[in-house]
């Protein structure tokens, strides 16, 4: 059987609103290691990988490896009904047909549960190859996502370039353009507001800020949003859920033909 | 403003 307790419940709803819009359909795999998930979206232009480690939750068992396929709209409806503040357990018999979710409140007077049937869901699960990046970023998560909405209202797509010191969003569309630079700074008395960049060479590439303001839906799980990019490769947008694991988005870049 | 690429043109199915 696989049961696993986070006390934390609000961690598992940030994490499905996040990606509840950008993939339909996911299966979310356990082994005794954690609980991940890896999903394209539909259009196989940007790729979702979550991963949250057995040693994050209170409670974590594990007894076979199960893949549990699930429609994220509807788990999605189950997790709303969780209160912000409650603790969830999630339980299922090996070869069940269901997921039973259980949401307790702080003071222990209120107990639901709620069950979701699970769905067979083909999905091949693709390697990634964990490469060197020419430039890493790391920024408040909140710049990341008014930079990208911000754009969004002039251009469709954004041209993000990488020096040492700043990295730039460009976009141009039919009422103009828009410039956003981001200079490094590495302010030690705000943590939370620093911009950290680490480069082996300058990097441009253009991506459709479609996919960048859906990955943005996550910056709830965390303070910072990191970025790494290469030449020619899918970006990576990665958010690291405290204590817990990670959920990073990977994007295909457009490229002049 | 470029052609987009797929992901499968990057992620090999393992």
């Amino acid at each position: 059987m696989f049961e696993a307790r986070l006390q934390q419940g609000a961690l598992l709803k940030k994490v499905v609103e996040a990606i509840k819009d950008l993939i339909e359909d996911a299966n979310f795999d356990c082994n005794n290691s954690g609980f991940s998930l890896q999903a394209m979206d539909s259009s196989h232009v940007s790729l979702v990988a979550l991963s949250l480690r057995a040693d994050g939750f209170e409670h974590y068992r594990c007894d076979r490896n199960v893949s549990m396929g699930m429609k994220l709209a509807n788990l999605s409806k189950i997790l709303k009904c969780a209160g912000n503040d409650d603790a969830i357990t999630m339980k299922s018999e090996d070869n069940g047909d269901t997921i039973t979710f259980m949401f307790e409140s702080q003071n222990q007077e209120r107990l639901s549960e709620f069950d979701l049937k699970l769905m067979d869901i083909d999905s091949e699960h693709l390697g990634i190859p964990e490469a060197e990046y020419d430039a890493t970023v790391k920024l408040p998560s909140s710049e990341f996502q008014r930079i990208v909405k911000d754009l969004a209202s002039i251009g469709d797509t954004v041209e993000i370039s990488v020096t040492k010191d700043a990295v730039k969003f460009g976009t141009n569309g039919d009422i103009g353009s828009a410039n956003v630079m981001c200079r490094q700074n590495k302010s030690v008395d705000k943590p939370e507001e620093s911009t950290e960049i680490d480069i082996t060479e300058p990097v441009a590439l253009t991506f459709a800020l479609r996919y960048l303001n859906s990955f943005a839906k996550a910056t709830p799980l965390s303070s910072h949003v990191v970025l790494k990019l290469s030449k020619d490769l899918p970006i990576v947008v990665e958010y690291h859920i405290e204590n817990v694991g990670r959920l990073s988005f990977f994007l295909a870049p457009k490229v002049e033909e | 403003k470029g052609q987009q690429k797929s992901i499968l043109g990057f992620f090999q199915p393992k």
